[in-house]
């Protein structure tokens, strides 16, 4: 399930974020 | 246009990962917590070093954080390689 808190929220901003930069710098 | 093909990809990875470990660790919730308390520091020392300009080295590196997460994250290889995934330079 989908059950997402915030604080799972800012864990996925998070993730997305990081995966992005690792993106950009790759 | 490339951005906003790759970003959905991004968000929809990173919601599976953090509901894979929240299903991982439902009986540790202390463990979930941990994780989410790393990528919270790691993402405020990012954010310091942004502000000072360049004038701010990050307490915490991308190793760290991956050396963290392994301990946190031990014998459960598949969780720790793909959260390789997603860290920059690991």
């Amino acid at each position: 399930s989908y059950d997402f808190t915030p604080m799972d929220s800012s864990a996925v901003y998070v993730l997305s974020s990081m995966a992005r930069q690792r993106r950009a710098s790759s | 246009p490339t951005m906003q093909n790759n970003q959905p990809v991004e968000f929809n990875h990173a919601i599976n990962y953090v509901n894979k470990i929240k299903n991982r660790f439902q009986g540790q919730p202390d463990i979930y917590k941990s994780f989410l308390e790393i990528l919270h520091t790691y993402q405020k020392e990012q954010r310091n070093a942004k502000e000072a300009g360049g004038n701010y080295t990050p307490a915490l590196t991308e190793q760290e954080v991956y050396a963290q997460v392994a301990r946190l994250f031990k014998n459960q290889e598949d969780l720790l390689s793909e959260f390789g995934q997603f860290l920059p330079d690991a």
